[in-house]
């Protein structure tokens, strides 16, 4: 028997926001830990990893471990019919074929619960080595989304420079060039408005805006978004989810030829 | 001209 629940709908509705449109379908991988997802996308340029720990959710029961493949598509209907307050629960039993979704009012007085069809999903797992970073950039996620939109009104790929000075984008196509740079912040009201570095060694790297644009479709989930990265390695943009998680994204850089 | 890589090109399968 699994079950899993969330006092609010809003959680689990942003999440899959952030991950439909990298993904049609994944794997579920639920455990006495939590949940976990990790899926490429359909063009394998990007690796999609999802971690919801146990005791971040109201409540949590994983008698064996099971994996749920679920179109992502699918799911997405059935979450539009909870509203944001809702309750969710996700429950299976061992061996289903399905999952349920039950969603209930705050006064529990409308109680809904949605079965949907689970998939057999033959994806591969990736080994994600333990990397030390040359650089770690802290920054509001809501800049961050801004940056990417901005930039890829330019080219296809964003240059990403960091220096002990600040953090560059870049991008320059036939309409002309466009630098983003952003330094430091030495103090600031709100933490989540601070701009941090980490940095080793100076980093700079090229990326798909496509794929970066695709990313800050998690900016919901968190006031902060953390980029990582090493010379010739994938960038990981990570996105912690309060008390629940977090949700990484890796990207493979776009190399000279 | 820079090329797109894989992600597989850096993490091995499982």
């Amino acid at each position: 028997m699994f079950e899993a629940r969330l006092i609010s709908a809003t959680i689990l509705k942003k999440i899959l926001d952030a991950i439909k449109d990298l993904l049609n379908e994944g794997t579920f991988d639920c455990s006495d830990s939590g949940i976990q997802l990790q899926a490429m996308d359909n063009s394998h340029v990007s690796l999609v990893s999802l971690t919801l720990r146990s005791d971040g959710f109201d409540k949590f029961r994983c008698d064996r471990n099971i994996s749920m493949g679920m179109n992502l598509g699918s799911m997405a209907k059935i979450l539009k019919c909870a509203n944001n307050d809702d309750t969710v629960t996700i429950k299976a039993q061992d061996n289903a074929d399905t999952v349920t979704f039950m969603f209930e009012s705050p006064n529990h007085e409308k109680v809904s619960d949605y079965e949907m069809k689970l998939m057999n999903l033959d994806q591969e797992h990736l080994g994600i080595p333990e990397t030390d970073y040359s650089c770690v950039v802290r920054m509001p996620s809501m800049e961050f989304a801004r940056i990417c939109r901005d930039l890829a009104q330019f080219s296809e790929s964003m240059l990403i420079c960091c220096t002990k000075e600040g953090v560059k984008f870049s991008a320059s196509g036939d309409v002309g060039s466009a630098n983003v740079k952003l330094a430091q912040t030495s103090s600031v009201d709100k933490e989540e408005e601070a701009v941090s570095i980490e940095m080793q060694e100076p980093v700079t790297l090229t990326f798909a805006c496509r794929y970066l644009n695709a990313f800050t479709k998690a900016s919901p989930l968190s006031g902060q978004v953390q980029l990582s990265m090493s010379a010739d390695v994938p960038l990981v943009v990570e996105y912690r989810i309060q008390d629940l998680g977090h949700i990484r994204y890796y990207l493979a850089p776009k190399i000279e030829d | 001209k820079r090329t797109q890589q894989s992600i597989r090109n850096y993490f091995n399968v499982k």
